[in-house]
């Protein structure tokens, strides 16, 4: 399974892109706060995590496009990502599958899979047949670095126990 | 339960011996049970950069440090490999030569899986397959995808 | 009390405006205290990066917190100058270009004090006045003195 | 008052050297692990550091150079600051200043000021006069600076409060 395109709609400093994600090895970069970790953000938020603070914001509407200088503030924030399961990783599921999550200015997320309305649970459920977590150690965000070097040997086992 | 642990632990350990090795052009390291408590304890890992005394990850530098963890992070992906690995900045405490052996490491593995990598060096940026710059202007993010021969100008 | 505390704190806003303005290239930001107890209660940051909105410290990337972060600690610097100044890995969160601008005003805050800067990056480093290289063998360190028309080759 | 010349003798991976200290702005470069933040930690050490774990050691012994791979571990690690005042920044004091400090295998520090033998407290009132603090905020070392990022609104007024 691998995720072919990202698509954001009034997340944070984005209005409205498309990436596609190519296989292999994508570098993403740019200037000191030009939206190079928004991005990371938008992909641990459509995958389901649950705290606001992980996301760098202190509410889930602070995830709402601001408008930046000239514009107005959007009402809702959007982000759909697009997997390719055309290896059937996912049996239960087509060969590409959607992901939908956004969140109102009350905080309030949607979930939809495949354009149809669910849960987080379920989503969570799905991903996991193809190894996903919202917060799995694949993903390491910026200055996290710092908190793997600095694991305790407790916490380093902690992470063996959970594979085994 | 015991048996799945150990049969994890020292998969998980060789790989990690490997991994170290290859970054650290010949150093060696291992991951240690405690071996007052070996089922419940934590792990230690020991490491010996090439010309140095084994050291515990704890005495090394923040490079050194940073070598001996993405060799653990890298060594669990091995054992259990996830579809997509997505990294920001963590080459931050690398110096240039480094940062060659971690692109590289990251080049070979993302022929088995998708990695989006953040970073501001240049010498990560030019290891990529593809690049994407992202801009802001007036608060609004933009995004330019570039194909790698044009950055090689 | 109450008076040295205003006069310390107004001078050293100033001093913030004035180099976070310099490092953003005209960018604003402001020190403020606490509205309901300006006399115990904290200091915010509030800082208006080029082409944005102004916004707190805390929403920032992590190189716009360390520009703003800097401008803070040369602001008290500028207000009570300590004799030198030792600064080790600073430049981690920072673009190149952010970096060629710090470089800059330390550059110029070296005519009144002594800098000695750790750094792994190239444009932090060709801004030195004089450089040092360390290199280790056999778990042994040494240093290289060398002039930086040397480096310059 | 400068920084004249630092010297450091079986001091973490240093045997012997005498690093003169030029005025201006001076850069410390090499590879990961060469010894750059060690030169630092001779510095906080000789101003009278009082914590191991803000050198980066468990205990102070460790600051001990070991030998590296083919010498035998020193007995004690020693550091030597010397400072130019000949701008008589601290009258009490000659031209040029000398501070030395060493540590030996249990752990136990000898402070001396021109060669003669003193205590930490005089050192820190000497080196208080020309505003010279072992923990001032002159002095990031490496990864503070993560922590001067994430600085609370009160932490920051306790700075002012200290300077006023
Ligand atoms: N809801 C929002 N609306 C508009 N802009 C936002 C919103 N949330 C965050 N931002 C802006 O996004 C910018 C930060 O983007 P981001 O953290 O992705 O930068 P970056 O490219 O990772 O930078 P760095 O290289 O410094 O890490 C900030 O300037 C912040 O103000
Ligand atoms: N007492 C000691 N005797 C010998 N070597 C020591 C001693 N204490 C620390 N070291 C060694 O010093 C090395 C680290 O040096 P230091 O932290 O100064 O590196 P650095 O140049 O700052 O690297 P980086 O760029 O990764 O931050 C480590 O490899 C460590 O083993
Ligand atoms: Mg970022
Ligand atoms: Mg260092």
């Amino acid at each position: 399974i691998k995720i072919s395109r990202l698509s954001l709609r009034n997340f944070k400093s984005f209005k409205r892109i498309s990436i596609p994600i190519p296989d292999g090895f994508t570098a993403i970069v740019g200037p000191n706060g030009s939206g190079k970790s928004n991005i990371i953000d938008a992909i641990c938020f459509v995958l389901g995590r649950s705290s606001a603070k992980s996301l760098r914001a202190e509410r889930f509407s602070d995830l709402i496009f601001n408008g930046g200088k000239k514009g107005k503030p959007a009402d809702k924030a959007e982000v759909t990502l697009y997997l390719d399961n055309s290896g059937m990783e996912i049996p239960s599921q087509p060969k590409e599958i959607k992901i939908y999550r956004s969140v109102d200015a009350s905080g309030n997320s949607i979930y939809k899979l495949n354009g149809k309305r669910t849960t987080r649970s379920e989503i969570l459920e799905i991903l996991s047949a193809a190894k996903i977590q919202p917060d799995g150690h694949n993903i390491i965000l910026q200055g996290d670095i710092t908190r793997i070097i600095e694991m305790s040997p407790l916490e380093r086992r902690a992470i063996i126990d959970e594979i085994a | 339960k015991k048996d799945i642990f150990m049969e994890t632990f020292e998969n998980i350990a060789m790989n990690f011996r490997r991994i170290f090795s290859q970054l650290s052009d010949g150093g060696s390291a291992d991951l240690l049970l405690d071996e007052d408590n070996p089922l419940e304890g934590g792990l230690m890992i020991k490491a010996k950069p090439v010309g140095k005394n084994p050291q515990y990850i704890e005495l090394m530098s923040g490079g050194e440090k940073t070598i001996t963890a993405l060799s653990f992070i890298f060594a669990i992906q091995r054992y259990q490999p996830a579809p997509f690995y997505i990294l920001d900045e963590i080459d931050m405490f690398l110096d240039d030569d480094n940062i060659r052996k971690v692109s590289e490491l990251i080049k070979n593995s993302s022929k088995e899986a998708q990695f989006i990598v953040v970073s501001l060096r240049e010498h990560l940026m030019t290891s990529a397959s593809q690049l994407f710059g992202v801009s802001i202007e007036e608060g609004v993010s933009k995004i330019v995808g570039v194909e790698l021969e044009e950055v090689a100008d």
